[in-house]
């Protein structure tokens, strides 16, 4: 554990926190994509099959647990708390034009070739791609509602973080995980035109909205 | 890195 792992993880946590307060406070889950969320609960339980066979640590044991539960719970709140409040015209990106080649790279690019390990790979995969439908939808819309940006900032800083934690665990430990990171890189590249209006305009107090 | 189960990140 270190500095930049720990914060990412914290942002991590904090993302899904002001998304459910967001979704209570206005009674209403407008602006957030069903899709993307479906795709975390499938992120999390592919990820974390190790709880049955793995003990790392009690953090990382309440993490995967929390994980798995808070995304299960942001789904049952969109599907029926709120369902009125999502409109699915909205939210129209194909997820198998991500989970297939997802699955697909994770048969050939993986570090074992065997059922957990696959699984993990495609988490990681599916994980760098998930927020597609999200930012797809506010194309579409051309805008989102303050709190949903930091929802999205929050996601996206928390795997951002990810990446000094790397090189620093490469100094440190000597260790490599090309596939994590790799995905990681592009996970977080996803983000830099968001981050870019968020940082600029968002943060200086304006309204989230895109160019025509 | 890459050992199986050696995933100790979230």
């Amino acid at each position: 554990m270190n500095i930049f792992r720990l914060l990412g993880d914290l942002a991590h946590l904090a993302s899904i926190f002001i998304l459910v307060h967001k979704m209570h406070t206005t009674r209403s889950c407008r602006g957030i994509s069903f899709k993307t969320q479906a795709l975390y609960v499938v992120v999390f339980v592919t990820r974390y099959i190790d709880l049955f066979y793995s003990w790392i640590s009690l953090y990382n044991f309440v993490m995967k647990i929390f994980f798995i539960s808070s995304s299960c719970y942001i789904l049952y709140l969109m599907k029926y708390r709120f369902r009125p409040t999502h409109d699915p015209t909205l939210d129209t990106f194909k997820v198998e034009y991500l989970a297939g080649p997802c699955f697909a790279l994770a048969l050939i690019f993986n570090y074992h070739f065997d059922f957990t390990e696959i699984m993990w790979t495609f988490s990681i995969y599916l994980e760098a791609v998930a927020i597609f439908p999200q930012l797809f939808m506010m194309q579409r819309t051309g805008e989102a509602e303050t709190i949903t940006t930091h929802y999205l900032a929050a996601l996206g800083i928390y795997r951002a973080l990810y990446i000094p934690n790397w090189i620093y665990r490469y100094y440190t430990e000597g260790t490599v995980d090309p596939i994590a990171i790799v995905a990681g890189i592009v996970q977080t590249g996803l983000y830099l035109d968001f981050f870019y209006v968020y940082f600029t305009k968002v943060l200086q107090g304006q309204k989230f909205e895109l160019p025509a | 890195g890459g050992k199986q189960s050696g995933h100790d990140e979230l």
